[in-house]
């Protein structure tokens, strides 16, 4: 009675229901259960931490990554970087099935992804666009930029290397996270 | 981002992810989560792990890989999962990240660090319906 069995994490629950009826009712396979649970995901854009209209970046655009891995053939496909189309985990799927390659990025992922039939559409929305104004008026904070000037931690950019900071303190390990369970890969 | 592991009634095992990534994020930059091994990981002869978290750390470490090898080593999915967590936590003490773990007989555990705890989606016949399930962290 453990198995078939559907996980995933955080609680994503429409995500692990459909899933679920994928591989339990269907009877379709845990790859047909995976796609179909993290498309669920991306339609519902699961705290806005998956799918378009989240997660920002600097210039204010949203772009997806994705994987999907077969545990039975070793094969998988995966997009990173991936601009102007929603459907990534799909996209990832088309890279398993229709490739010999393993990941694909950026632009040039898009352009896969149009010539296996997918949209392209704006992946950034009103929220995430507010999102990324309300960062820009808080002095682009936080950010992932360390060893720049002007300051990263009171400043936006565009930035430049620090040259005066010591390569030994630009070694220094400590590392300050600012993931949480609203902001993760 | 969501990552997901499955098995299914022929027992075949599978694993995935989807993100946009974090917030804010130089333009350009990509997570663990179409990394194998990093954000996910499934080997059929074993079982399947999905992590998240701080992407740019986890990438470093394999932890899906890692915990999948350590069930491989007869560890429980539960302590797979803690010591790919620990792994991290050794050289990151501020690491915030999770992961999920699943044996192909479907036994699954899951571990995290830098959160108050952990929830985490499961569904199987036993359970009978979409639970969420919360692990203290380490």
């Amino acid at each position: 009675e453990k198995v078939p069995v559907v996980i995933n994490t955080w609680p994503f629950i429409n995500a692990t229901q459909s899933a679920w009826n994928t591989v339990y009712l269907k009877k379709k396979s845990a790859l047909d259960a995976v796609e179909k649970g993290c498309s669920t995901c991306e339609d519902e854009q699961c705290d806005g931490t998956v799918g378009f209209g989240g997660s920002p970046d600097e210039s204010g655009e949203t772009t997806l990554d994705a994987m999907i891995m077969d545990g039975m053939t070793m094969n998988m496909g995966a997009v990173a970087a991936l601009r102007r189309v929603k459907n990534a985990i799909s996209v990832a799927r088309y890279v398993l099935e229709h490739t010999q390659h393993s990941l694909l990025v950026g632009d040039l992922a898009t352009q896969f992804a149009l010539s296996m039939g997918f949209k392209e559409e704006p992946l950034e929305t009103n929220i995430s666009h507010n999102m990324w104004q309300n960062w820009k008026e808080n002095d682009c904070q936080p950010n992932f930029w360390v060893n720049v000037k002007p300051d990263p931690t009171k400043s936006c950019g565009p930035y430049t290397p620090d040259t005066n900071i010591t390569r030994r303190h630009k070694n220094d390990p400590k590392h300050r996270s600012i993931f949480s369970d609203k902001n993760h890969d | 981002t969501i990552g997901m592991i499955a098995i299914d009634t022929a027992g075949r095992i599978a694993a995935g992810t989807s993100t946009n990534g974090a917030k804010f994020k130089i333009p350009g930059r990509v997570g663990d989560s179409p990394i194998p091994g990093a954000g996910a990981y499934a080997d059929g002869s074993v079982g399947a792990a999905a992590a998240t978290g701080d992407g740019d750390v986890m990438m470093r470490f394999l932890p899906s890989y890692l915990a999948v090898e350590e069930m491989r080593r007869g560890t429980s999915p539960s302590y797979a999962g803690e010591l790919a967590i620990r792994r991290i936590v050794t050289y990151y003490p501020d690491f915030v990240g999770a992961i999920v773990v699943l044996r192909k007989d479907g036994e699954y555990g899951a571990a995290c660090h830098g959160l108050q705890s952990f929830q985490f989606s499961v569904c199987n016949s036993q359970l009978g319906q979409v639970t969420v399930q919360t692990v203290s962290c380490v």
